[in-house]
């Protein structure tokens, strides 16, 4: 899967 | 993670705590709504599905176990706490919810990223949390007089997504990363709706008076 700026975040 | 984000989380957590704070202290939820309290524990539950799926932190995981345990634990003291929930301003807290839960379900139906059960529920979750706070503004509109731990609350519960789209903005510019527009989109609609509210709370502030919402 590619990176994901936002579901790293909460 | 960057200073913005980390403002974002904390402010986030300080709006928690500082409502924790205030039933705790007081045995009274006077001026807090149920209807947005509910909203805000659907939002958690519908986008930490991931808990299960996917680990990025010990932070994260252990943020995201807070902020579904206090917002169930706030649910139950309003409905069930013998104390707590006599208190409860049930007669000005009628802001039909439910039509928030159905426009953004319905919305994340139509618009998300994939059309995979964790990512409908991952949109549906970030449109509720742009309007979750209706009912409370509402109630305290209605209500006309914000005791101070209620206004402390609301606006840190305001300044957390104001953080975050900066923090947003940051990584733009470092990382060379868009996130995605349905954050920003919400994020900016979640910000603008306590845009009076911060305007009535830094007056209040700045004159030294209590805060005061114009019916």
């Amino acid at each position: 899967a590619e990176p994901n700026s936002v579901k790293d975040e909460l | 993670m960057n200073i913005f984000r980390l403002a974002g989380d904390l402010t986030h957590l300080i709006s928690i705590l500082v409502l924790l704070l205030k039933i705790y202290a007081t045995k009274s939820c006077s001026g807090i709504s149920l209807k947005t309290q509910e909203l805000y524990a659907l939002v958690f539950l519908a986008r930490y599905l991931d808990l299960f799926t996917d680990f990025v932190s010990v932070y994260n995981t252990v943020m995201k176990l807070v902020f579904i345990g206090s917002s169930l634990a706030i649910v139950w003291c309003m409905r069930m706490h013998r104390i707590v929930k006599r208190s409860y301003n049930r007669e000005l807290d009628t802001f039909r919810h439910y039509f928030l839960v159905a426009g953004s379900f319905v919305l994340a139906l139509v618009v998300h990223e994939k059309f995979t059960l964790q990512e409908i529920f991952w949109a549906f979750s970030i449109y509720l949390e742009a309007v979750a706070i209706l009912p409370q503004l509402v109630l305290l509109q209605r209500s006309g007089n914000v005791d101070n731990l209620t206004g402390q609350y609301v606006f840190f519960l305001g300044a957390y997504r104001a953080f975050y789209i900066l923090n947003w903005i940051y990584r733009y510019f470092t990382e060379q990363r868009f996130g995605r527009w349905i954050s920003w989109i919400s994020g900016l609609v979640q910000t603008a709706l306590y845009a009076d509210f911060f305007y009535y709370y830094f007056m209040s502030w700045k004159n030294n008076a209590k805060l005061q919402l114009p019916a």
